[in-house]
């Protein structure tokens, strides 16, 4: 969940 | 970044900068609901904590500051504009909103991705999003007819929801290893709560109407 926790969507 | 992506948080500023013309050029903020305009000021504030540690790119902190802006200056001019907040119809707005943001809060602290103090208040500001425009619909079946404003806010609202699912299935099948269920989940749940009101507002826009929700 990588992604998900960069937090790059508003 | 996709087309998407962009036209959904284009779509969400236009739905901002719709309700505050509506309130300041009417100088009223009849049929529209505090609670829920509270909710996302907690919304915003719970989720862009990482302003301050964290940076994605200019464009994002850029839409972040706008987007706490504008929530509380909406929140503003419903509670404390010496015009505006005498046109807020307090009777109409009885959603009980406590109970959203403990619900989402206690949900927040059992299921997230990672248990950290901003991790857990990023999962709740979207357990909340997903429930806090209830309110607001609620307000609307009570509030008979809609002015075109307020319809066109909600509706424009709804559209930024349903961009943002197109955006993460664009996202799904193009980057390798983007997933996140619990921002998918919710947000289908958000999108899937505007399905009535959108009924009603395409059926009266088709009929050349105003827009009353039964």
């Amino acid at each position: 969940d990588e992604q998900g926790r960069k937090h790059d969507e508003l | 970044m996709n087309v998407f992506r962009l036209a959904g948080d284009l779509t969400h500023l236009l739905s901002l900068v719709v309700l505050l013309l509506k309130i300041v050029a009417t100088k009223s903020c009849r049929g529209v609901s505090a609670k829920t305009q509270e909710l996302y000021a907690i919304v915003f504030v719970t989720r862009y904590l990482d302003l301050l540690f964290s940076f994605v790119s200019l464009y994002n902190s850029v839409m972040k500051v706008v987007f706490l802006g504008s929530a509380f200056s909406i929140v503003y001019f419903m509670r404390y504009h010496k015009v505006v907040r005498h046109t807020y119809d307090r009777e109409l707005d009885t959603f009980r909103s406590s109970f959203l943001v403990a619900g989402s809060m206690v949900l927040a602290l059992l299921i997230n991705s990672k248990y950290t103090f901003f991790e857990v208040l990023w999962t709740f500001s979207i357990y909340l999003e997903a429930v806090a425009i209830l309110p607001q619909l609620v307000m609307l079946q009570r509030t008979g007819n809609i002015d075109n404003l307020t319809g066109n806010y909600v509706f424009l609202l709804g559209m930024y929801r349903g961009l943002y699912i197109l955006n993460w299935i664009y996202r799904y099948s193009t980057e390798r290893r983007y997933w996140q269920m619990i921002v998918w989940v919710s947000g289908i749940i958000q999108t899937a709560l505007y399905a009535d009101f959108f009924y009603y507002y395409l059926k009266c826009w088709n009929e050349n109407r105003t827009l009353v929700i039964p």
